[in-house]
């Protein structure tokens, strides 16, 4: 059975979608088989691994509302052992029309129970915010990938996000577990990034991983080529941070 | 009356937030009575100006679910002429206790029709979600701001946010426009700052800013030190950039 790992973080721009794309990416080439669920209306998953949206016939929005088997709308990517259910701009409707549906919190969660035998890792991508999008994903993970952004507003969310993990533990999905927490954007010339950095271990000691991201303006520029960095850039920071933090997500998962 | 401008983008981490604290400070500072409404659960721009949400007892939740006065939840700033609306985590649940509300989209407007004639500028930083929080700002606003960061997903929910401002004007609010779109976080030693810059000022020609916010580490310290670029670090190129775009704004406005 696939181990499900829903990457969140209510705040915005702290590198969900570039950790999910290039974890996802790492996790394929050390020979896991991966699925990466694009779950955010914006869709950046899908399109930063290459895949025009504009063609798509079905999406996640399928399987949320209609119950359509994911199976069928997974897709295959550059990656060998790399697929992705891809998002369409459709899905920002979905919060709304999910509210009235039975088991609205356990849509997603029903649709991967029939591909999880044929994944090792699941990467879930969510939106910045904890409406019934995320909720969906923290219902059907095992655990729960936190990054943070080494800036002033990093921990101003966290507790919100940590209470509503516990919420849905206690609710929904009783093995939900935090597997880690990522800082993401590393800028080693600044005294903000180191300040942000210790205060976060400080505050969550033992749940951060080893592997800091930088930031490497290579990981910005690969979506625009529709590659993960490990493609675009292999000897960047960036790429060889990702590397790593495959490897420690491997050993915890 | 004052004029009610959105800071919106449903994209994450844009700069959102540091425009409206910065362009809000700017303008105080130049002699427009000015107040900040914080509609992000997360609270940002209500740390951001040395606010302890520890020590509230009224916020925009009260306004939005209880009809409070507004003019009773305003706090003063350490910004002569610039006052805010704070934020508090117990704003993430108005997005569902709202839906069976009447009037569930106006309520801010409703709020803002006391206090307009005590303003000359009313600035709304948005949560990144196109949810009933951002409808409501875009039904009570005159104008749209719409921070677009220089990167590669930039453009991607581009045209959600213009549908999205078309719906509103239809259904809603039949004077909202677009006052402008402000390019954030450039990086002049990077060929992609410069091709996305390029790319946005084609497809939305003649209303984008010709300031431009350059990617400034004073920015980002800033706000843990409770203040605005303009008192933390006046001549920095972040606080010059957010003087210069409060002179265009004005001249807009
Ligand atoms: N380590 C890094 N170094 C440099 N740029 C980065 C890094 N990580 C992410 N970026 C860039 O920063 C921006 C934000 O990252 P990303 O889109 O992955 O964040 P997100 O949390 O998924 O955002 P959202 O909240 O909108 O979903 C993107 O333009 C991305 O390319
Ligand atoms: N021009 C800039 N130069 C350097 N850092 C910046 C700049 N503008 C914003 N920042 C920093 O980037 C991060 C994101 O900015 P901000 O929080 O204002 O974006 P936002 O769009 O409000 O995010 P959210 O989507 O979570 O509301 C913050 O840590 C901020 O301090
Ligand atoms: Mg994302
Ligand atoms: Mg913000």
């Amino acid at each position: 059975m696939g181990r499900v790992t829903a990457c969140t973080n209510q705040k915005g721009g702290v590198g969900k979608t570039t950790t999910v794309i290039n974890l996802g990416a790492c996790l394929a080439q050390a020979g896991f088989r991966t699925l990466i669920i694009d779950l955010d209306p914006q869709g950046n998953a899908t399109s930063g691994l290459g895949i025009d949206r504009r063609t798509l016939r079905t999406s996640i929005y399928d399987a949320l509302v209609d119950r359509h088997p994911i199976e069928d709308i997974a897709v295959g990517t550059q990656i060998p052992g790399l697929d992705i259910v891809p998002s369409v701009a459709a899905l920002s409707g979905a919060e709304i029309e999910l509210v009235p549906l039975p088991g609205r919190e356990r849509r997603l969660s029903a649709s991967l129970a029939g591909v999880a035998g044929q994944y090792d890792r699941i990467l879930i991508d969510c939106p910045p915010s904890l409406g019934l999008l995320t909720i969906n994903a923290l219902t059907a993970a095992d655990g729960v990938l936190i990054p943070i952004q080494t800036e002033y507003y990093a921990m101003e969310g966290l507790s919100q996000l940590v209470n509503t993990i516990r919420l849905v533990r206690n609710a929904l999905n009783p093995r939900l577990e935090i597997e880690g927490v990522v800082l993401t954007m590393f800028d080693g010339r600044t005294r903000l990034s180191a300040q942000v950095a210790a205060e976060v271990r400080r505050h969550l000691n033992g749940t951060v991983f080893e592997t800091v991201v930088p930031r490497n303006v290579r990981l910005s520029e690969a979506p625009s080529h529709g590659q993960p960095v490990a493609v675009y850039a292999p000897d960047s920071t960036g790429a060889t941070a990702y590397r790593n933090l495959a490897v420690e997500v491997a050993a915890r998962g």
